[in-house]
């Protein structure tokens, strides 16, 4: 739309550039989203709880924006060949955050990760996360968590891959690897996704002072 | 879409009317997923005395607004008008929505939607 009519100034207002051009792929929304919308609905705010304003209470972090990011780098991701010996292979990840504005700081970055293993055999399996940089070759291990059995494996990246107080990088590519583990065959990487809250402060109202 | 009845001028006294937004209006319907709309409201009406008295009983509170009615009924012609009928309790809402990066964001907004009308 044209800048200066009504709904492009609505959007400026609402803090969005522009309005998603064409038709965006449509794709369920995750679980967690819509609890986190339906949490914070003006019906239930009137419901006498008071929801305390620039914050995310499902997440225990102050936030305004929570953004559900999937894996860009999924077409390019090499298929796993099953394990005979030796290490596993290595995944990478990327995550578009160019949406982010600068004024915003993240206040949580959760990397969710969906592992298929067979028979859900994932006992002793560790998964390492490193920033993956340019020149190909990963960067030092920044964190390892233990692959939990059948649940979506959770990694909080905010302190190690993603800096609490300052802007967030354009583009988040991590290297991903899997050590350890009794089973035979490779886990396969079948879903990932990036849930980063913001705060962008510019939308909060300033804390009352007292008269 | 506002209360049908309302029109142009400003009847009865301050309080909140209903003023509903439809993201379909404005083209958003693709890409907002939920909600569809939302209640904003909106305050109208006249903040004379007795209407600029706070709440039902008791003595009245002078504060700014009585005062600024009683100069008015005493001199309407000079003097600075009447007090205005205003929001008086505001409350956020959510936004759900696909970006151009086909991320699922949610927004909060707060002071979006009009709970009640004062004259201030």
């Amino acid at each position: 739309p044209a800048p200066s009519d009504p709904a492009s100034a609505l959007l400026q207002a609402l803090g969005l550039h522009e309005a998603p051009q064409g038709v965006p792929t449509l794709r369920p929304v995750p679980p967690v989203m819509w609890r986190l919308f339906r949490r914070r609905d003006p019906q239930e705010a009137r419901a006498g709880y008071p929801l305390r304003p620039c914050h995310v209470e499902e997440l225990g972090v102050a936030g305004n924006i929570v953004r559900h990011i999937p894996d860009s780098g999924v077409l390019s991701r090499p298929l796993e060949p099953a394990r005979t010996s030796g290490p596993c292979p290595k995944w990478t990840v990327a995550f578009d955050l160019s949406g982010v504005e600068p004024a915003e700081r993240p206040t949580r970055a959760r990397l969710e990760l969906r592992l298929e293993a067979a028979n859900e055999d994932t006992r002793g399996w560790e998964l390492s996360v490193a920033l993956w940089a340019e020149a190909e070759h990963p960067g030092p291990e920044l964190l390892r968590v233990p692959v939990p059995p059948g649940l979506p494996l959770r990694a909080d990246l905010l302190g190690a891959a993603v800096a609490a107080n300052a802007s967030v990088p354009r583009t988040l590519r991590l290297a991903l690897a899997l050590h350890g583990g009794a089973a035979t065959a490779c886990p396969r990487l079948a879903e990932a996704s990036l849930l980063l809250v913001t705060l962008d402060p510019r939308l909060c109202p300033p804390p009352r002072s007292r008269r | 879409h506002t209360e049908p009845g309302v029109g142009g001028g400003p009847g009865g006294t301050c309080r909140t009317r209903r003023l509903h937004v439809s993201f379909r209006e404005v083209g958003w319907h693709r890409w907002v997923i939920a909600p569809r709309g939302f209640l904003a409201n909106f305050c109208q009406g006249a903040c004379t005395l007795p209407e600029a008295l706070p709440g039902p009983g008791g003595p009245p509170a002078l504060n700014h607004a009585v005062l600024r009615a009683l100069m008015h009924a005493a001199a309407p012609t000079a003097g600075a008008g009447p007090p205005c009928c205003v929001p008086a309790r505001l409350s956020p809402i959510s936004v759900l929505f696909f970006d151009n990066s086909d991320n699922v964001v949610l927004r909060h907004y707060e002071d979006m939607v009009v709970d009640e009308c004062g004259c201030r």
